[in-house]
């Protein structure tokens, strides 16, 4: 999980495209 | 072509549009924006100042833009119907294993054949401003890739639905629920067909939209090759690219 902290992050957060 | 098994039209047209609706969304220019900027190019002075740069300050950059744009690629997954249900393990290798390709799928949409330009930071670009690189190969393998590839002239929908076919490969290794994916692409695929029928495409334009996969393939293996080599040249520099970047494309 460590290795792909970022990842994780951005498949968890609710992003929207404005967001990016 | 039969349907797969427990999918219906109805399930096919649900996933169409909500592929096509997560490309829209997410990618980074709209095809108004694109149409307006294509003849916005590079002058020979800004061209020669970027090929005047230092590897490792072009290097930065252009692993900022790829940043960027994996960005995108991660919430154009996220919104593909079935994606995040898939376990957190796959969706990873499925984003580390494709995004890569996504990326190039949609450069194409930033690729203007007249005059062989990419979009690159703001204006179109010829091959020659990326010298600094020293990755001359790479970068003309992109250039012929996005040639080719806008010769087939997808459109919107169907390059939305490669690239989520493209992401949603099962035989990438390591997927925990290999089934899964592969249920998940199939029903992508079908979209895919029968957007192409719909449109009264040849049944030649997919044969040559997959055609193009060992190209892409070629290419994502190559960059690695190159980011490998740079690494060991300029570990410093290698080691101040965006963590995402180094994330998905480290080891």
């Amino acid at each position: 999980k460590e290795k792909h902290k970022i990842l994780h992050q951005l498949l968890q957060n609710s992003t929207s495209p404005v967001d990016l | 072509n039969p349907l797969p098994e427990g999918c219906s039209l109805l399930e096919i047209e649900r996933i169409t549009q909500s592929v096509l609706k997560s490309h829209m969304e997410t990618s980074q220019h709209s095809t108004e924006e694109l149409k307006r900027m294509a003849w916005t190019l590079y002058s020979p002075e800004e061209t020669r100042s970027y090929q005047t740069k230092s590897a490792e300050v072009m290097w930065q950059q252009c692993a900022i833009h790829i940043t960027n744009a994996i960005q995108y690629v991660v919430e154009f997954a996220k919104r593909i119907s079935g994606f995040m249900d898939l376990c957190q393990n796959d969706q990873i290798i499925l984003l580390k294993a494709g995004c890569m390709d996504v990326l190039l799928i949609r450069m194409c949409r930033a690729y203007n054949p007249i005059n062989n330009t990419f979009l690159f930071d703001g204006k179109f670009a010829t091959a020659h401003l990326f010298k600094a690189l020293g990755c001359d190969d790479l970068v003309n393998a992109v250039f012929d890739l996005a040639k080719s590839m806008s010769r087939i002239q997808m459109t919107e929908e169907e390059m939305a639905l490669f690239s989520a076919a493209v992401l949603l490969s099962p035989d990438r290794p390591w997927l925990t629920d290999v089934q899964k994916v592969q249920k998940l692409q199939e029903k992508v695929y079908m979209a895919l067909q029968r957007c192409l029928q719909k449109e009264g495409a040849s049944e030649e334009k997919l044969a040559k939209m997959v055609s193009k996969l060992p190209i892409m393939k070629s290419i994502c293996n190559l960059h690695i090759d190159k980011l490998e080599f740079f690494r060991l040249v300029h570990p410093e520099t290698a080691y101040t690219f965006p963590p995402l970047y180094r994330e998905v494309f480290g080891s």
